[in-house]
């Protein structure tokens, strides 16, 4: 159905980030969460083929048109999502992980989340004492319909609320917690049932910390509003 | 024409050994004293999964979620680290056609790892959460079989379980970027081994000179959400010594629903 092509140069022994000029879809299938309508999922391919030698390489992932909105409701103090525009009531569980000795599967995977959907819920929340959840475990909740709110590994009762109080400034190594973060972002961000990143359980995380996640994950200018007539253009930084 | 880029995930094959029961190192290891199979002090190794989790499959502790048997395992407290480093070590074989590169990748290491490819040694950084893709183009044997060993080293602050137990132990374990569970929850008993191990993806992968990285799609909207926009942005690595002509494509189908197949 869409298909761009660009050609550019990639100088020898670099790394560059490029933009493709914006695809539109006309009347796009949604992405909706479980009890609100279909989980429409487009297939993503981008490949690239070198001068000489043909296809150096590709890439694929499922991709759900949604937008996901949140903030804290003054009336009730809780925070209240919207889906494309939809307020959504959010019925949802915590989940540490599947097994301890960390043997996952897809079909575990698969089977446990497809519960959650059974349950009527639309929300799991990754609590921060466990893990950065897998691919694996986005894909089905893509599938399902599962939002994921997913927090980063700080939690009260170790970081600084704890009895006995201990580590109040977090890990000893702040760079090292913000290059996993990093990565583990660049790893999820793709996923449509991805609804929220939450600094830690029950504790906000080390101000230094905070401060670089909020920046790291705020919503970039570029996509704050774009002017329909933009002209599309791509972009090699 | 070349052939298709690939990607083989390594997860099969795999043994392990306790490291004070090796002794041999790790270029050894990779080179003149490679395991010949799962012998002691070498047993068959599940990856991805932890230190514990193959010392359950292999019978050499209790399965600690049946009863009390969890009390029978030794805490990492008790054993100290070493006990819980562990080698993992398996053979793979990868063809390389010129101007061909070969990525080794890691997904997931709990908590840091010296990796040994065919007798040279590379030290992964620390940290539970975080990739490493390592370029080992000039390392493999493209035509023959490359023996990989890896030493995976436990979190560095595994922390002491109180005799009352307590969310999250002596709390320790936050001084790392690690999972807090494993020194136990209300919900939960400690974990002896802190959940050490290649815990997630293995995988070689063979691209040509450019080489495409970690893309993000974003999606915007306009005219209430009748009119959608898909921005494509991508890191590209030209990894030969020339200048790349490229063309590049991004291809978007609608996924079939279930009852719908495509002919």
């Amino acid at each position: 159905e869409h298909l761009q092509t660009q050609n550019l140069s990639v100088p020898a022994n670099s790394r560059v980030q490029y933009t493709f000029p914006e695809l539109i879809f006309s009347k796009p299938n949604l992405w909706w969460p479980n009890g609100m309508g279909k989980q429409s999922l487009y297939n993503v391919v981008i490949s690239i083929d070198v001068k000489g030698f043909g296809e150096s390489d590709s890439w694929s992932h499922h991709f759900g048109f949604r937008k996901i909105e949140s903030h804290i409701d003054n009336a009730t103090g809780g925070r209240l999502f919207k889906v494309n525009g939809e307020p959504i009531f959010i019925r949802g569980g915590n989940w540490i992980l599947s097994d301890g000795l960390l043997r996952f599967s897809k079909k575990r995977y698969s089977t446990d989340i497809k519960f959650h959907a059974d349950m009527n819920f639309n929300m799991i929340r990754c609590w921060g004492g466990g893990l950065a959840e897998r691919p694996e475990f986005y894909h089905y909740c893509d599938y399902y319909g599962l939002l994921v709110w997913q927090e980063f590994w700080i939690t009260g009762d170790v970081d600084g609320r704890g009895d006995p109080v201990s580590n109040p400034d977090g890990p000893l190594d702040h760079d090292l917690f913000l290059f996993c973060a990093r990565d583990t972002v660049k790893l999820l961000r793709n996923h449509p049932s991805l609804a929220l990143w939450v600094g830690g359980n029950e504790q906000i995380p080390p101000a230094d910390i905070n401060a670089a996640l909020k920046y790291d994950l705020r919503l970039h200018p570029h996509f704050e509003s774009k002017d329909e007539n933009s002209k599309p253009v791509g972009d090699v930084s | 024409m070349a052939e298709q880029h690939r990607k083989t995930t390594l997860d099969s094959g795999w043994v392990a050994a306790r490291s004070t029961e090796v002794k041999f190192t790790g270029t050894q290891l990779t080179t003149t004293h490679p395991p010949t199979g799962p012998t002691s002090p070498w047993m068959e190794a599940l990856v991805p999964a932890t230190v514990l989790a193959t010392l359950v499959k292999n019978k050499v502790v209790p399965d600690p979620f049946y009863g009390l048997q969890n009390e029978h395992i030794v805490d990492i407290a008790d054993s100290g680290r070493d006990y819980y480093t562990f080698w993992f070590f398996t053979t793979f074989n990868c063809k390389l056609s010129s101007n061909e590169h070969c990525d080794l990748n890691f997904r997931g290491i709990n908590y840091s790892a010296d990796v040994y490819l065919n007798g040279h040694e590379i030290i992964l950084p620390k940290g539970m959460f975080r990739r490493h893709s390592i370029d080992v183009t000039d390392i493999v044997h493209a035509d023959g079989t490359n023996l990989l060993a890896v030493l995976v080293h436990p979190p560095d602050h595994p922390g002491r379980i109180p005799p009352t137990g307590g969310q999250g132990g002596d709390h320790e374990i936050g001084k790392d970027v690690a999972t807090q569970y494993v020194e136990g929850w209300d919900w939960m008993a400690p974990i002896r081994d802190r959940n050490t191990g290649i815990w997630d993806e293995v995988s070689i992968s063979v691209t040509g000179p450019v080489k495409i990285i970690d893309p993000h799609l974003v999606s915007t909207f306009s005219d209430d959400y009748k009119k959608a926009y898909l921005h494509t942005t991508i890191e590209l690595q030209n990894k030969s010594s020339r200048t790349a002509e490229c063309s590049l494509s991004v291809q978007v189908t609608l996924e079939p629903e279930d009852s719908i197949f495509l002919v």
